[in-house]
């Protein structure tokens, strides 16, 4: 599948 | 979450409210950069439009509904509601010089090539430069309201605690992200000359003006 990057900060 | 992070999203969040409390107060936008309230609000856009697709807290997507909501507050008290009393002549800065490279950029330096990624990206990128029409319109008037001072060290503090906060992570969790590290030291420098007139004029009760 397709990289998702959980970006966790505002 | 660590407290660097926190009191950095506190001063964040108490430096968005404080430019509408403001605004708002004063009836004005006198002194305030429509292009970077402009500006900041494509950075929240483009960045916070995970809220539809990654889930991280509640605490995380209520305060990204309440910046989006915030901008674009803001921009409706400026460019409609208080439009008169916005200062244009003065708010002179091109932002396309900032958006067109911090968008090529983002195509350049990215950690995985997807539309989301690309956006979070210049979003990051484009945030470390959206101050610039802002200090670039108090040189040119060469003053600053104190409240707009205080707004100005808020919003200049947020990233400098976040490098405190990446710091720590470095540390706690091995968490380690080039792109915002970079980014944010760029943004927190821009602040510099400015922190130093803040702490030297406006905590000793003076008004901001240069030389």
């Amino acid at each position: 599948g397709e990289a998702i990057m959980k970006h966790d900060e505002l | 979450m660590n407290i660097f992070r926190l009191c950095g999203d506190l001063s964040h969040l108490l430096a968005i409210l404080l430019l509408l409390f403001k605004i708002w107060k004063t009836r004005s936008c006198a002194g305030i950069s429509g292009k970077t309230q402009l500006l900041f609000t494509i950075v929240y856009t483009a960045r916070y439009l995970d809220l539809f697709t990654s889930f991280v807290s509640v605490y995380n997507s209520v305060m990204k509904i309440v910046f989006l909501t915030a901008s674009y507050g803001t921009l409706y008290l400026m460019f409609y509601k208080f439009k008169p009393t916005y200062d244009h002549n003065h708010d002179s800065f091109r932002i396309l010089y900032l958006i067109v490279p911090a968008l090529v950029l983002s195509f350049i330096i990215v950690h995985v090539y997807t539309v989301m990624e690309i956006l979070w990206t210049f979003s990051i990128y484009l945030e470390a430069v959206a101050i610039m029409p802002q200090l670039f319109m108090v040189s040119r008037t060469g003053e600053a309201e104190t409240i707009t001072s205080h707004y100005l060290f808020a919003l200049g503090s947020y990233r400098a605690l976040y490098i405190l906060n990446w710091i720590y992570r470095y540390y706690t969790e091995d968490f380690l992200d080039w792109i915002t590290i970079m980014a944010g030291i760029v943004q927190t420098i821009l602040y510099c000359d400015f922190f130093y007139l803040y702490i030297t004029k406006v905590l000793k009760g003076k008004r901001l003006s240069l030389p």
